[in-house]
């Protein structure tokens, strides 16, 4: 064996494509794997629970996958251009499989949109959502998973019997980094009385606010809605203009324990925490509006993982919501403390934020699972505190990988 | 993806939808 050590000419050839492809994918698996090893014991909900992969063994084998490695690769492999005659083949069938509208997106010529990417993230002609006059409105197209109100427990009901926390959910205390200030766009006069509900600042301050003139930099080429006043005039005007919303410990104390953490807030006396889960499927219009009149005053960037969220799967791995990557906007409503949290998942890791073009998510290096990164939106509006995101209006979407 | 809202509100609240319900954007949720 020695003289064989010492005679034996070496010889190196290339590895074939193959191997060397297995041997990479086995690297960032190794890389995972370790990964997760050091995050397995990370306290995720507020409560003190140490949250772990459970579920059926289909559970455990996505869990062993590289998901954000795969989401990023999908997202690269959909950016690219395909060519011209393709498209309306390529798009056409991926319409028909997963059921796409064709004749309400905006532009409608299939070939205009150069990568999959393009037409997943595609607009909607105006008036092809119309937006309903009641409080609240669904902020995307998709099915209604799961809805109710929040018990005392602080407790969302993900399926029948399987809760996550609240406060894992929202994030409690204060981020573990600076909180950042992201650069927001000038504001366009809003002219919504239901501004006028949620500080009671007088209304004919708030249709001042911002700069008039002025049109975002980054704002989308034609939202689906156009912004319009809104009037609201029918509306009970539950305080008079001026007066402060006053937010009793003490109320809230009596009511259990309600209170609001995330934003120091606590629920107003005869009120209660609601919640609603929208899933959005692959054939569905993927950008999101506001659901409501309301003042965004920050954003929580969740670091996660990208599970799928489609409700096979959320009806077999608990706490899905609060170990996927998400942002939690923040803020106000004419009734108190309002939230609004786009989840990602494996097919579609970047969520974007129109007004906000700090954000970066599904990132190649992110921050261990569990901790999130706070921004503060209060330069927005120096009346409202935050960022004015009008019921109807466009507030961003999601994108492939 | 998927959207959730958690949002307060007078313990009236009443839901316009019900699990399993296909919504589109702007449909009312509830009042």
């Amino acid at each position: 064996v020695a003289h064989a050590w010492r005679t034996t000419e070496t010889k190196w050839y290339p590895l074939p494509l193959a191997v060397g492809a297995l041997l990479l994918v086995g690297l960032a698996w190794k890389h995972e794997y370790q990964r997760r090893r050091r995050e397995a014991e990370v306290t995720l909900s507020g409560d003190g629970e140490v949250l772990k992969l459970q579920g059926p063994w289909q559970v455990h084998v996505l869990g062993a996958l590289p998901l954000r490695q795969l989401s990023r690769l999908w997202g690269w492999l959909n950016s690219h251009e395909l060519p011209l005659w393709l498209r309306p083949y390529g798009y056409g069938f991926y319409a028909w499989l997963f059921g796409v509208n064709l004749e309400e997106m905006d532009p409608a010529d299939l070939s205009a949109y150069r990568s999959l990417g393009e037409f997943f993230y595609r607009g909607l002609k105006d008036g092809a959502r119309p937006i309903a006059g009641t409080e609240l409105v669904s902020p995307s197209d998709g099915t209604v998973v799961h809805l109710g109100e929040i018990q005392a427990n602080r407790r969302i009901e993900q399926i029948k019997g399987v809760t996550y926390s609240l406060d894992a959910l929202l994030g409690r205390g204060q981020s573990s980094t600076p909180v950042l200030s992201p650069s927001l766009p000038p504001r366009e006069g809003t002219q919504d009385s239901a501004f006028a509900e949620i500080n009671g600042i007088p209304y004919s301050l708030i249709s001042l606010m911002g700069s008039p003139s002025s049109k975002p930099p980054n704002a989308p080429h034609r939202p689906a809605t156009p912004i319009k006043a809104q009037d609201q005039g029918d509306r009970a005007i539950h305080q008079p203009v001026g007066e402060k919303v006053h937010h009793s410990v003490q109320v809230a104390q009596e009511m259990g324990a309600q209170a609001v953490t995330s934003l120091g807030h606590t629920v107003r006396e005869g009120n209660s925490l609601f919640y609603i889960v929208v899933y959005l499927g692959p054939g569905d219009y993927h950008r999101f509006h506001s659901p409501a009149s309301w003042v965004v005053e920050k954003r929580r960037h969740f670091s996660g993982e990208l599970f799928s969220v489609n409700p096979w799967l959320v009806s077999r791995l608990p706490n899905l919501f609060v170990l996927n990557e998400r942002v939690a906007l923040l803020g106000k409503w004419r009734h108190g403390f309002f939230s609004f949290i786009p989840v990602g998942a494996t097919n579609v890791g970047s969520i974007n934020i129109s007004f906000d073009t700090d954000l970066r998510t599904n990132a190649h290096s992110a921050p261990p699972v569990g901790t999130f990164v706070e921004a503060s939106y209060s330069s927005a509006s120096a009346l409202l505190g935050g960022w004015p995101a009008v019921k109807g209006e466009e507030m961003g979407g999601f994108a492939l990988g | 993806s998927t959207i959730v809202l958690v949002f307060e509100a007078p313990q009236r609240w009443e839901w316009s939808v019900k699990p399993g319900e296909k919504v589109r954007v702007g449909q009312a949720l509830g009042d």
